[in-house]
Formats: structure tokens, C-alpha cells, sequence
């Protein structure tokens, strides 16, 4: 298969000039001047630079460590591009829209996660159960935001996970698995997604008499998550693992605090 | 520029001595350069340098056992030599590559993480 350019602006004459094995990299290093016209519109939070650098360092390493043995060659990590904030006693909302417009259609889904970075001033260890709930908002032509707390039906079952923090590790960041809900989105090619984020964080305490539960802190401190998508590209430019090579996809496991934040349905965890 | 002097396939019996002076022969070379100095570090901010290394140097006679060279490269070579001058001798050329990574700043603002194939030479063979 050829790559694809249906995303980039490449003068015509220059990828018959190379045979059509452009890929970015070699367009940029092949032109005198291609730079010149790229200048990035928006410049990315230095935060999500620095995670995916340590993405880069762990992904790239000649002797790979089991736990980075992965099948995808390519990562995207897109941030929230429009967001509108609800919030009262009971929701945290969030009506966020990601533009996919970057992801080839080469590029076959393999995992997406919701990246939540939590931020904390705690002195004492403290975790913190979270629910999200995801669903698909379609986009409302006239205004941006529209109001969704009365309509709060799921679409799909709440994830959970727990946020651990400690005085040490100031930030905690927290990748909550959500491929089966954002697979046929993807798959559609669709170039917008909208979605509607309601999270809602507890103290992980055990329940006292009363049953009184309290809100955690963790969760006014969050920011809106960005989408980090797990891709293989299957064009001839992108690096091809044989299967011969013997790495299996691990993409459950997080790589990044070296805990594990595999989600738990509720039903399980009641169970 | 200083060639690689353990460009010894692995299959080579440890008997053959290596070589223990600089020799004009096929081997791997470095080439390394800086994503700034080709005012490309406003796009890749990761690596920062980049060695694609290349291949040069004249194929010896008895090429088959050390650059574990198709039997062909022989026969290309006999050509040149014994049946027309005209036919180029073998070539020193790679045979083997590794993939890079970079880490991009698209211009939406996303960053992306990026495989490609063969842009690395690792090995150099004569055919």
C-alpha cells in the first residue's frame, strides 16, 4: 500500500519526484525550504510535551523492556479543543470535542485513552475513587455549549479507577482506558468528536456509619483530559514489527507510575 | 568517517583475525546530524540528532564469505574482470537498516509518535 496523503499538503510534484515514499520525515528532510511555511498554530501544554517524550524514551529503546513491548508505531496525544464546563454539588461535566483530523486512515486504532493529570497539594497519602462517565454529544449547530445536566442517562457502563497521591509525586498522571467506547468513532474516520465527560472523584475511605461519603479534592483539581490514541500504521513508510519478532501487544498495562490503572466495571468490583 | 572495523556478519568463525588497520574495503560509516542544523527541531523535538550512517568502499575479489554476498556478486565480478570492463564491479551498498522514532509537534497542536522503516543502515554487504 502507498502512503496516503490525503491529510498533507504536498506539492503533487514533489512526491512523483521521490515515487510516492514520502513520508513526512523524508518530505521535510528532501525540500530545500518545506519548513518555512510550518509553523505550529497551537503550541502544545509542556506538560503533555514532557509525557510523551517519556512516551518516545520508553518506546524507542533498541532493547525494549517487556513491559514496553507494544505493536503500535505510531501515538497520537490530541488535547481538548473546545470545552464547556458544568459543574454543581452532584456533576463535574464536561462537553469536550477532539479533532482527529491528524490520524491518517492508515492508521488502525489499536488502544485510546482519556489522560487525566491530577494535580495535588496533599501531605498525607490520599486515594481517590473515580467514576467516569463518557458519551458521544452530538454537536449543537447553534451554540457551543449546551446545557446537559438534566439529560445524565449513560451510554456507556461507568469506569472506574483510583487515583493514588502521595506528598512525594505531585502529579499523577492517569490513563483510563477507553478503546471499546471510542473504536467505532475512530473507525468511522469521523474528523470531530464531541464528547460529554462527567467525572466524579470520592474519598477511597471506608464507609462510616451514616454512609456519609466525601468529595475528593483530587477532582477540582484535574484539567480537562486529552485523548491519547495507540495507532498502527500500516503504510509502507512506517516501521513494520514482523510478527516473527514475537512482541504481543501489552497496552493494558500504565507504564508510567508503575502501578497498573486497569479500569474496573462497577458490576465486577460489586461482585 | 573512521570505518567500523567489527562489520563482521555474526555467522563469521571467530578464527578469521580481525582487522587491525583502516582498509579501504566496503564498510559502515557514521553520519550524524542535528534535526536544528537542518531547522527541523521546531517539528521534531525528539531525537535531537540523527545518524542514518552509509556504506562505502571497493568489494574485494573473494567477496562471498565476508559480506555474506549473494553468489551472483561473484559472478558480476568475474564479468568485470575476465569478460567486460564495462560491466561496474559490485557495489558496497547496505543491506540492513532499523527503523527511527520521532516525536512531532503537528500544526494542530497534537503530538505525535512515529515509527518509520529503514532509516537507519546498520549492515553493509557487495552486490
Amino acid at each position: 500500500s502507498c502512503y496516503n496523503f490525503e491529510n498533507e499538503s504536498v506539492e503533487p510534484d514533489v512526491s512523483l519526484h521521490h515515487g510516492n515514499i514520502l513520508s513526512p520525515l523524508l518530505k521535510a528532510l528532501s525540500e530545500q525550504n518545506p519548513w518555512g511555511e510550518f509553523t505550529p498554530r497551537a503550541k502544545p501544554d509542556s506538560r503533555f510535551v514532557r509525557y510523551m517524550k517519556r512516551l518516545y524514551k520508553l518506546s524507542s529503546k533498541p532493547d525494549k523492556s517487556p513491559e514496553a513491548s507494544h505493536l503500535y508505531n505510531t501515538a497520537r496525544l490530541i488535547t481538548p479543543r473546545e470545552e464547556c464546563l458544568e459543574q454543581n454539588r452532584e456533576f463535574f461535566m464536561q462537553d469536550i470535542s477532539y479533532s482527529l483530523n491528524r490520524v491518517r486512515s492508515q492508521e488502525q486504532l489499536l488502544k485510546s485513552v482519556l489522560l487525566y493529570s491530577f494535580d495535588h497539594n496533599h501531605v498525607t497519602p490520599f486515594t481517590s475513587l473515580c467514576y467516569l462517565d463518557v458519551k458521544e454529544q452530538k454537536p449543537s449547530r447553534d451554540q457551543m455549549c449546551s446545557h446537559h445536566l438534566s439529560s445524565t442517562q449513560q451510554s456507556v457502563p461507568l469506569l472506574s479507577f483510583r487515583v493514588h497521591t502521595e506528598r512525594r509525586v505531585r502529579r499523577r498522571w492517569v490513563e483510563v482506558d477507553v478503546t471499546s467506547f471510542l473504536h467505532p468513532l475512530i473507525q468511522a474516520h469521523k474528523k470531530d468528536i464531541h464528547l460529554l465527560i462527567n467525572l466524579t472523584c470520592v474519598a477511597d475511605m471506608v464507609p462510616r456509619p451514616g454512609g456519609q461519603v466525601h468529595k475528593s479534592p483530587v477532582e477540582l483539581t484535574h484539567r480537562s483530559p486529552s485523548l491519547l490514541l495507540y495507532l498502527n500504521d500500516t503504510s509502507e513508510v512506517a516501521y513494520q514489527r514482523r510478527a516473527t519478532q514475537g512482541r504481543m501487544v501489552d497496552l493494558t498495562s500504565n507504564h508510567w507510575d508503575g502501578k497498573s490503572t486497569a479500569w474496573e466495571s462497577a458490576s465486577r468490583k460489586r461482585r | 568517517g573512521t570505518p567500523k572495523s567489527t562489520n563482521l556478519p555474526e555467522t563469521m568463525p571467530k578464527l578469521i583475525p580481525m582487522y587491525d588497520f583502516p582498509t579501504d574495503e566496503c564498510d559502515l560509516y557514521d553520519f550524524r546530524v542535528s534535526f536544528s542544523q537542518l531547522k527541523l527541531d521546531h517539528w521534531i523535538i525528539a531525537p535531537q540528532k540523527y545518524n542514518p550512517r552509509y556504506c562505502k568502499g571497493f568489494c574485494p575479489r573473494a567477496v562471498g564469505y565476508i559480506y555474506g554476498s549473494p553468489v551472483h556478486t561473484m559472478v558480476q565480478n568475474i564479468i568485470y574482470e575476465k569478460l567486460d570492463s564495462s560491466v561496474p564491479r559490485p557495489s558496497c551498498v547496505p543491506s540492513e537498516y532499523n527503523p527511527l522514532s520521532v516525536l512531532t509537534i503537528e500544526n494542530d497542536g497534537s503530538i505525535a509518535y512515529k515509527e518509520y522503516e529503514e532509516m537507519i543502515a546498520t549492515k553493509c554487504t557487495c552486490r
